[in-house]
């Protein structure tokens, strides 16, 4: 029985964009196109769930609403897109 | 479709836009093209027409940068985000900027518009024929010059089609050499380059001196990627080395191995491991025209759209035959309305194709005349004074809805509702005898509809035909020191702003007389406009403060949102 194959990362000089893992992407993600955002009231700080934030964010992008970093949604974090964010602050 | 919190959007349909600088990925005429057309994607259902600039600012200004670009939103490299655009607005906001470690193509590969050859600047057609063997990039083979080429037809040896592609060697854009090639060696800080180079840049942009020695003559120019360069990386676009080794392995083509992210990188020296210089390689890139025409939807005032085939749509996806999608123009005549009337023809630019800096002047600075419009209104006392030709107004006013242009006892009118250019010279003795020859400003009131005439420090009040006047400005209530009266706004229902020198009065037409607390400083009030502007006017809901040719315009919240010539604008010519 053969084993697979071992991808091996290496940190390219001058890369911009450092490997990071689906968590790290999502996060990064939802916090940079509003979906994830702190919000201030009052003096009061809370933070929208991770959950709240992928299930708008599969929304916003016509995919199935599961609240979960499934794979369809971490590909469509992967795509391409514009800058500005999804949800405005 | 989605519009910014209060619906932000321009106060002005005729929308101007400015390219500071260019992508080394593309020649400059097909980047001003692909944002013509992305402009034009928006021009085609809105009443809104685009006017490119060449300097000075304007409402949407384009330009290309990397990472931390100086706005707080960095780019990140390759993919991910292409690019972004602020909501209409002053300064930044409607500014569209684009991610320049981005591959910017027309969508579908390498765009290679060759120059010179014999195909008159045709694009690369790829993949093409030489010598029985089939190329997909440009080539150097056949030449001992090093230039590379490309067939601009599928097969050279039937048709003998060619031109030359972009290169250091051919050209450089920016800087300062007027498009000159590079020249190698050339030296830089006492060290002697053989290549393009980044060093001595914090922008990542590749630059050749175009003389042998940079630090004596200081000339440089930008490098034009070639279609066989790498992207991103630390190889400053070199091409891409076969085979390299990279962990000990030895590859043939691009991989994504050693990557997480699978894009496809080569080395650019025969030993990745050794030299550690690397790029990703060439691919489809995106779309320039598709993605600026995402970017000037934001800089008009749409928001992100969650339909998936509408423009504003935040992902980025190639379509070959592009359409506006219905959610699209819904959104965007939910803001300006739709377009009604003839296809509109704003002055277009004519720049030509070469380099860069030639380029670099002001489309309105110098275009044809145009003939005086034949007019069914009392026929001009001379027509040999051309308002196209002069270059400074005694005064500029609007009476019953005409912008008047007044000098040296001449006056042309131009009308609101149309392009057509100023009719005129008529006589002011004609229409108001009382008047001497300059007119220093007026004002039309708007509630009794009476013409108020200033010259020097005296008044004329005309009603139709009756007058009243001469009489002292300083029965008003204005300082006896100020010799003339040089502009007015009216503000609101019975208040006219008197503009001399650095200040201004607010005069009670009703009471006729100045009210307390003034004067008042002008740049203290309206800010951004020259202090010693000499016409000072309202029209169409917008401020004008003009000096010599130009004029500031300022909207209803101070902001100015435009400079341009009287001549062009106002007067049409």
């Amino acid at each position: 029985r053969s084993l697979p194959l071992k991808s091996v990362y290496v940190t390219f000089p001058g890369d911009v964009i450092k490997n990071m893992t689906d968590t790290e992407l999502a996060e990064s993600y939802l916090k940079r196109f509003g979906y994830m955002d702190t919000l201030k009231r009052s003096g009061f700080q809370s933070m929208v769930s991770t959950s709240k934030a992928v299930k708008r964010m599969q929304r916003q992008m016509g995919l199935e609403e599961t609240g979960e970093l499934d794979q369809s949604t971490l590909a469509a974090m992967k795509k391409p897109r514009c800058g500005v964010p999804d949800v405005a602050n | 479709y989605k519009t910014f919190d209060g619906d932000l959007k321009w106060d002005h349909n005729d929308v101007t836009y400015r390219v500071l600088n260019y992508s080394p990925d593309m020649e400059i005429a097909l980047i001003d093209d692909a944002f013509a057309r992305a402009f034009k994607v928006w021009s085609d259902v809105t009443p809104l027409t685009f006017r490119r600039l060449f300097d000075g600012t304007a409402d949407i200004m384009i330009s290309f940068g990397k990472a931390d670009h100086g706005d707080g939103y960095p780019f990140d490299g390759k993919d991910g985000l292409l690019a972004h655009a602020f909501p209409p607005g002053a300064g930044v906001q409607g500014d569209a900027h684009f991610d320049d470690d981005e591959y910017w193509t027309l969508g579908k590969g390498p765009a290679v518009k060759t120059r010179y050859g014999n195909a008159d600047g045709a694009m690369c057609h790829f993949p093409f024929t030489f010598e029985g063997k089939s190329y997909t990039t440009c080539t150097t083979e056949g030449r001992q010059d090093n230039l590379p080429w490309c067939a601009t037809t599928a097969d050279y040896g039937r048709d003998k089609k060619f031109g030359f592609c972009p290169s250091e060697l051919l050209y450089t854009f920016g800087g300062n050499a007027d498009g000159a090639e590079c020249v190698f060696p050339f030296v830089f800080l006492g060290k002697e380059y053989d290549s393009c180079t980044t060093e001595g840049r914090s922008d990542g942009y590749r630059w050749c001196a175009t003389t042998s020695n940079f630090d004596t003559d200081k000339k440089f120019g930008f490098c034009p990627s070639r279609d066989t360069t790498t992207i991103g990386g630390n190889s400053d676009g070199d091409p891409c080395r076969f085979p390299f080794v990279f962990l000990g392995k030895q590859y043939d083509a691009c991989t994504s191995e050693g990557r997480g992210d699978g894009k496809l990188w080569c080395a650019t020296t025969d030993n990745y491991d050794d030299d550690k210089k690397w790029g990703f390689c060439p691919d489809q890139g995106y779309s320039l025209f598709l993605v600026a025409a995402h970017e000037f939807g934001h800089a008009l005032g749409l928001d992100h759209s969650n339909i998936r085939e509408a423009l504003m749509f935040p992902m980025y996806s190639y379509v070959e035959d592009f359409h506006l999608h219905e959610d699209d123009i819904e959104g965007i005549q939910y803001l300006y309305g739709g377009r009604t009337g003839p296809v509109p023809t704003p002055p277009q630019p004519n720049p030509t194709t070469d380099i860069y800096p030639t380029i670099d002047e002001n489309v309105t600075d110098d275009p044809e005349p145009t003939e005086p419009t034949p007019t069914t209104t009392p026929q001009p006392v001379d027509p040999t004074k051309d308002a196209c030709k002069m270059t400074k107004f005694d005064t500029i006013t609007v009476i019953q809805g005409e912008l008047h242009f007044f000098k040296d006892g001449n006056y042309w009118k131009t009308s609101s509702t149309s392009d057509a250019g100023p009719k005129g010279p008529f006589s002011v003795s004609q229409k108001w005898p009382a008047l001497p020859a300059v007119i220093d400003s007026a004002f039309e009131d708007v509630l009794t509809k009476k013409l108020y005439f200033f010259s020097g420090t005296r008044f004329w009040v005309y009603t139709g035909q009756s007058v009243l006047g001469p009489r002292s400005i300083e029965k008003l209530g204005l300082p006896s020191n100020i010799q003339k009266v040089e502009g007015a706004l009216q503000r609101g229902k019975g208040k006219v702003l008197l503009f001399s020198g650095e200040n201004f009065w607010r005069l009670d037409v009703k009471a006729q007389k100045i009210d307390r607390g003034y004067p008042r400083f002008t740049d203290a009030v309206f800010g951004g406009v020259p202090n010693d502007a000499h016409d000072v006017f309202q029209y169409k809901g917008h401020f004008y403060f003009c000096r010599d040719r130009f004029y500031w315009r300022m909207n209803s919240r101070r902001q100015v949102d435009r400079v341009g010539y009287v001549k062009y604008d106002l007067l049409k010519c």
